[in-house]
């Protein structure tokens, strides 16, 4: 682990007192083995690091910590504010329905978690409403249809010969007609890249304007997640993410990455494929299973 | 790396930082340009351009010099059993394959081994229709073993030529779910000797180191014969493999490179290192 390791490295340098320049500039190297390993981002990685060193050097080592306690001491809460407090709250708004969309790569887990969260909301007294808006991936209405019959939570579908930005603006109707005050909308996978279908989001932001735009990430995502945050957030703009398969044994870096380049909050954890398995992100303890 | 007229320690920097960035992993990375860097010294090589060329030929080696094609037995059916982590792009392939196989004349029987998550059976038959293939499946929530033992008794019956099995994804580090794999690997090699002729691990292009772990449980589990990773029309180059390649010895046998039925394409090893430093 990266405090054996850190142990190791201090155990050649000077003992107790304050952490010299040098003490801390082998420390680091081993914590930025030790985030690439994890994943996060190289130039995430890069100005982590330099913050850590500044916050480092001449700091005097408390009394019941070893060198490389407080070092890890340090990282930890350094990654532990990066990463935020406790965010899992979505904005409702006052005059509802309120419409949350869910938007991300292909196979990130955005259907699950449309059910997962309509389970979530269902359970804090909401009457929340999904939309199947993908209307590209075989079987991904019935998917979704699937998931609402177990979950005994009405599905809107239009099929998927009318457009997305149509079946969304339909729903918002629906949902006032019978009483939903949240609309939570499907979208296909997309890559960043593909113009076409960024543009699909960008229209149905423009037409039914959502109150939150949530992107769903693979908690096992490397390096290529900046990319993809930074895009959608520039493009499409978004207000939080969600961190799917955490009951994988990733370390899961791309939490790291995500916030650094976007400032959004990660508002929700995927932690397994039961619709009961979404709980709030925590960023302490990310921050732990990160640092490994 | 570009914009370096000669060989100074950022330019060895800098390749490091590429594959790093490529998801190659901070070890790998760190050893790949170290043996570069000596071998460079050894060779007299004066320019970044041959240092380059030649980090581009190591890693080609890794990979393995050419295109490695699928097991197909001397008797039919050939048994492809497809199998990885969740959303990582099986059922999809799986349609790619088919696809491609039946326009080599191949006769193809799918089997719908996911009887767990919503939609799975319908999905796959949506794309067995697509393809013109037939696919078998029972009931959702049945034993996948059950499944993948009717699928086999039906190809030997209709003479098929291909089947290939889809399985559930499920997270490497879940054991109930990696002994239910098992099982199904064992009524498949019971009930065809020789079978599966392909254990197909799918891996996504945007998966981080996670995917050494990934390869390694499903090898130890079912054994791994191939690997297909997908998704690379996106931005992830999927330098992971490199170094599965290199501690596993597993080929890379198909690319994923988008939606559609067409998007399968046969690995090449070269292609692959050119895209990692494009
Ligand atoms: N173990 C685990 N599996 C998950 C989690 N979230 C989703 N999955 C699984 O991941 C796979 C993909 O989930 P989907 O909900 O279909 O993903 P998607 O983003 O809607 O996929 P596309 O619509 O194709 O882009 C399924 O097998 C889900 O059961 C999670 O938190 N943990
Ligand atoms: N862009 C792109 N998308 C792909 C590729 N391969 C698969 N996909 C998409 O990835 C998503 C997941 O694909 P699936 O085939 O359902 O993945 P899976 O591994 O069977 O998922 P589970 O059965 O839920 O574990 C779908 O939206 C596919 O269209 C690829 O090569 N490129
Ligand atoms: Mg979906
Ligand atoms: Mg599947």
């Amino acid at each position: 682990s990266l405090a054996d390791k850190l142990q190791e490295t201090f155990k050649k340098l000077r003992g107790k007192g304050k952490l010299s320049e040098n003490d801390v500039n082998e420390a680091m190297r081993e914590v930025r083995v030790a985030l690439l390993e994890a994943d996060v981002n190289f130039k995430v990685v890069k100005d982590f690091i330099s913050r850590v060193k500044e916050r480092a050097v001449g700091v005097e080592v408390m009394e019941s910590l070893t060198p490389a306690q407080q070092v890890i001491k340090i990282v930890n809460e350094e990654l532990t504010n990066l990463m935020g407090g406790v965010q899992s709250k979505i904005n409702f708004s006052s005059r509802p329905p309120t419409i949350i969309m869910l938007v991300g790569l292909q196979g990130a887990g955005k259907t699950t978690t449309c059910g997962k969260l309509a389970n979530l909301l269902r359970k804090q007294g909401k009457r929340p409403l999904l939309v199947a808006g993908d209307i590209y991936r075989p079987a991904a209405i019935k998917q979704l249809q699937v998931l609402g019959q177990q979950l005994n939570i009405p599905v809107f579908s239009m099929g998927n010969q009318k457009s997305p930005v149509d079946i969304v603006q339909a729903s918002v109707e629906h949902a006032k007609n019978f009483g939903n005050d949240t609309i939570i909308v499907d979208t296909a996978g997309r890559l960043h890249i593909n113009e076409e279908l960024m543009g699909e989001l960008i229209s149905i932001k423009d037409r039914v304007k959502p109150h939150e735009i949530l992107l769903v990430v693979d908690a096992m995502t490397g390096q290529d997640v900046v990319n993809v945050a930074e895009s959608f957030h520039s493009k499409l703009g978004i207000d939080g993410l969600v961190l799917t398969k955490l009951d994988g044994d990733t370390r899961g870096g791309a939490a790291l990455s995500v916030k650094a380049v976007t400032g959004c909050p990660i508002k929700f954890a995927g932690m397994g494929e039961k619709l009961d398995a979404l709980e709030p992100f925590y960023p302490e303890r990310m921050a732990s299973r990160i640092l490994g | 790396v570009t914009g370096y007229k000669k060989l100074e320690p950022e330019f060895y920097d800098d390749l490091e930082a590429v594959l790093i960035q490529a998801d190659v992993g901070v070890h790998t990375a760190m050893d790949l340009v170290e043996k570069i860097r000596c071998k460079a010294e050894k060779d007299k090589l004066e320019t970044p351009d041959k240092v380059k060329e030649l980090l581009k030929e190591e890693i080609a080696k890794i990979l393995g010099e050419d295109t490695v094609p699928l097991n197909i037995p001397s008797e039919s059916p050939a048994v492809y059993l497809v199998v990885g982590v969740n959303g990582v792009g099986k059922t999809t392939t799986i349609g790619k394959l088919a696809y491609k196989l039946k326009l080599e004349g191949k006769k193809i029987l799918l089997v719908a081994g996911d009887t767990f998550r919503a939609a799975a059976i319908d999905q796959l038959e949506i794309w067995a229709n697509r393809v013109g293939v037939e696919m078998l499946k029972h009931q959702e929530g049945s034993d996948p073993a059950a499944v993948a033992y009717d699928g086999i008794q039906a190809a030997k019956a209709r003479c098929t030529d291909v089947v290939i099995i889809d399985t559930a994804g499920r997270l490497h580090n879940k054991s109930n779910l990696m002994e239910e794999i098992k099982k199904v690997r064992r009524v498949i090699e019971r009930e065809l000797p020789g079978a599966p002729h392909e254990v197909l691990l799918v891996l996504d292009a945007t998966t981080g180191q996670n995917a050494i772990a990934q390869a390694n449980l499903f090898k130890e589990a079912t054994g791994v014969t191939s690997i297909a990773i997908t998704k690379l029309d996106g931005t992830a180059k999927g330098g992971v493999i490199i170094g599965i390649c290199s501690q596993l010895d597993i080929p890379v046998k198909f690319i994923g490179i988008g939606e559609k039925i067409d998007d399968l394409k046969e690995f090449e090893p070269h292609d692959f290192v050119e895209a990692l430093f494009a």
